[in-house]
């Protein structure tokens, strides 16, 4: 998955 | 990570940590809704089905396994513990929260960032998290009288996602393509359904009374 769309917040 | 997430993380695991002192100090669930607490589990089982296959950073593994974890603690505790599970207020937590799984799972399908697994179940736990707190806010204002801890694991819950509301504002503004607006919108409406139990929270505080909740 590209880093954009991981999600990065709880 | 900004202070503003930093803070609203902090926020949510004081909550939880609140919530957790009220039933093991107390040995009592009394005024806790266990619905609210089992949408809460879904809420983190489905947001975080990444877990394993994203690696983000050891700050966000361990504080999603401690959400997961203390989620499922307190379900397992308010159902099973022989003690606590009798001071649960079982004929006032009567809210249909199904609807809301339902509602929720129907609004991830329609409205979501991609038709993934990963990405419906994603915004499935994010419209559930707006409205998890309904069964609780019901349950006190049936209740009428909220004690200390169970005010302050409310009060700390909703304030935990202002915090990430001014995180979503000041990353639109420092990161260019930024774009969590589920997410906000959802953040949004949460925080403001608990806008008139901070109201009597914040009275009940400035009065230094007990908080009461009109019937």
């Amino acid at each position: 998955t590209e880093p954009s769309d991981l999600k990065d917040e709880l | 990570m900004n202070i503003f997430r930093f803070a609203g993380d902090m926020t949510h695991l004081i909550s939880i940590l609140v919530l957790l002192l009220k039933i093991y100090a107390t040995k009592s669930c009394s005024g806790i809704s266990l619905k609210t607490q089992e949408l809460y589990a879904l809420v983190f089982l489905t947001r975080y089905l990444d877990l394993f296959t994203d690696f983000i950073s050891v700050y966000n593994t361990i504080m999603k396994l401690v959400f997961i974890a203390s989620s499922l603690a307190v379900v397992c505790c308010m159902r099973m513990h022989r003690v606590v599970r009798r001071s649960y207020d079982k004929d006032l937590d009567t809210f249909r929260h199904y609807f809301l799984i339902l509602a929720s799972f129907v609004l991830a399908l329609l409205v979501n960032e991609k038709f993934t697994f990963q990405e419906i179940f994603w915004a499935f736990s994010i419209y559930l998290e707006a409205l998890a707190i309904l069964p609780q806010l019901v349950l006190l204002q049936r209740s009428g009288n909220v004690d200390n801890l169970t005010g302050q694991y409310v009060f700390f819950l909703g304030a935990y996602r202002a915090f990430y509301i001014l995180n979503w504002i000041y990353r639109y503004f420092t990161e260019q393509h930024f774009s969590r607006w589920i997410a906000c919108v959802s953040g949004l409406v949460q925080t403001v359904l608990y806008a008139d139990f901070f109201y009597y929270y914040f009275i009940s505080w400035k009065n230094n009374a007990k908080m009461q909740l009109p019937a």
